[in-house]
């Protein structure tokens, strides 16, 4: 699964997912990647885009959790991050990308590493795969 | 207002053997595919045209799992899907079942933009695919030996397997067979954490 998440200069977000799914999957089967809430979210706040255990993240509508807990908890973009990754997968194992209409970018991951990489407009750039 | 920022992803769930030359041409890729949105953003491409445009990049790089070097189902052929959402006005589009199309997120993006629908699937979202004359390919092109020699483990083994890019079949099996980890009450093993 790839994804990439945007906010532009104009503070609108975006977000995006592709997948190929599960290696030996059946066919007809569908993961989280195409279900908007699930896999892939984007509202004025934030653009959230997930990758990992498919039925963890249906099951927890991980991306559209991110845009909740900041709209009705309050919480800011890595909080929430935090907050869905540790709380709303159960056992599911997944990881995802975020930015907010802010500017700022976050990631979180509770399995074995996550292919991601970062940039902001004020210089900070990350690529990285391991915690 | 903040100013602009970017994240992509290719994947969670990372065999903790991946070779380093693998490491480094998942960074080198990730890094490509970053400046690629950051030049995008320097030109004021709003954000709905730059996540399409990225995810397009990580789709035609056999790299990871998406477009083409996507995982293959019990049947040896590949099976897309894809999603996009402009959060300016929540809009959004989906394809799944996609067997031909090079780029599922720009049908997805289509779906959106030119179809009453957020959704299609399967031989409806590849009628409205060739509608929209987006560019196709045979589902060949989407396969790799990579993935072949994978598909070939996760047969032997009877499950649905790890899909970490990497050929050394030992140590994919061998933290397949050590993890004590359950996904869905399941072993871990049997299933492939994209």
């Amino acid at each position: 699964t790839v994804g990439c998440v945007v906010v532009d200069t104009q503070g609108r977000c975006a977000a995006a997912t592709s997948t190929g799914g599960l290696m030996n999957k059946m066919t007809g089967r569908i993961g989280d990647s195409p279900i908007i809430g699930a896999g892939t979210y984007a509202s004025e706040l934030c653009g959230v885009s997930c990758t990992g255990e498919g039925e963890a993240i249906l099951r927890s509508t991980l991306a559209r959790d991110v845009a909740a807990v900041m709209e009705y908890k309050g919480l800011g973009l890595q909080e929430a991050v935090d907050f869905v990754v540790k709380k709303r997968l159960d056992e599911g194992q997944a990881g995802l990308i975020a930015v907010s209409n802010k500017g700022e970018v976050a990631y979180g991951f509770n399995c074995n590493g996550m292919f991601r990489g970062c940039a902001t407009e004020d210089g900070f750039m990350e690529v990285g795969i391991w915690e | 207002m903040g100013g602009w920022a970017i994240a992509v992803h290719g994947g969670a769930g990372v065999d903790p053997n991946l070779p380093l030359e693998r490491q480094e041409e998942a960074k080198a890729l990730l890094t490509r595919c970053l400046n690629l949105g950051i030049s995008a953003l320097r030109s004021s491409l709003p954000a709905i045209d730059v996540v399409e445009l990225v995810v397009r990049e990580l789709e035609t790089d056999p790299l990871f799992n998406s477009g083409r070097g996507s995982a293959l189902t019990e049947k040896g052929t590949v099976e897309m899907e894809a999603s996009i959402m402009d959060g300016h006005g929540r809009r959004c589009g989906a394809v799944s079942g996609i067997t031909k199309v090079k780029n599922p997120v720009s049908l997805a993006r289509l779906v959106m933009d030119r179809s009453p629908h957020s959704y299609l699937a399967f031989s409806g979202a590849e009628e409205f695919a060739k509608q929209q004359g987006v560019e196709m390919a045979e589902n060949d092109y989407f396969i790799t030996e990579d993935n072949v020699g994978m598909l070939k483990l996760a047969k032997e083994a009877k499950a649905i397997l790890f899909d970490y890019r990497i050929p050394l079949a030992e140590s994919t099996c061998g933290a397949a067979a050590e993890s004590p980890i359950q996904m869905n009450g399941l072993p871990i093993s049997v299933y492939a954490p994209e």
